[in-house]
């Protein structure tokens, strides 16, 4: 891809938040 | 169905199915979307967002789902 190392580690960091966003949403509809 | 709105559903659906690296830009969202305002556009990625069903990536103007890969 054209991505620069930089931006695929800010990218994965995003992403791993966002799965943490998620799984503490799906806890609190519990 | 999923606790989304068919706003929410249509732009989610729009970033997951896109193959770039970088995901989807707001611009391109709205270029889709030709019946939805921006302001709606955005209100659903910020929902999306805070949901974690999409983050941003390069900048705050694109995004990914969690739920491809």
């Amino acid at each position: 891809s054209g991505l620069t190392e930089e931006q695929k580690r800010r990218i994965e960091e995003n992403r791993q938040k966002a799965l943490a966003r998620r799984a503490e949403r799906l806890a609190a509809q519990r | 169905l999923n606790g989304l709105t068919a706003h929410q559903s249509q732009v989610l659906n729009l970033i997951k199915n896109c193959p770039i690296p970088e995901g989807m830009s707001i611009q391109e969202l709205k270029a889709q979307l030709h019946n939805m305002s921006m302001s709606t556009i955005q209100q659903a990625v910020e929902f999306l967002s805070s949901e974690g069903h999409i983050y941003s990536t390069v900048d705050d103007d694109h995004f990914k789902s969690t739920d491809t890969e």
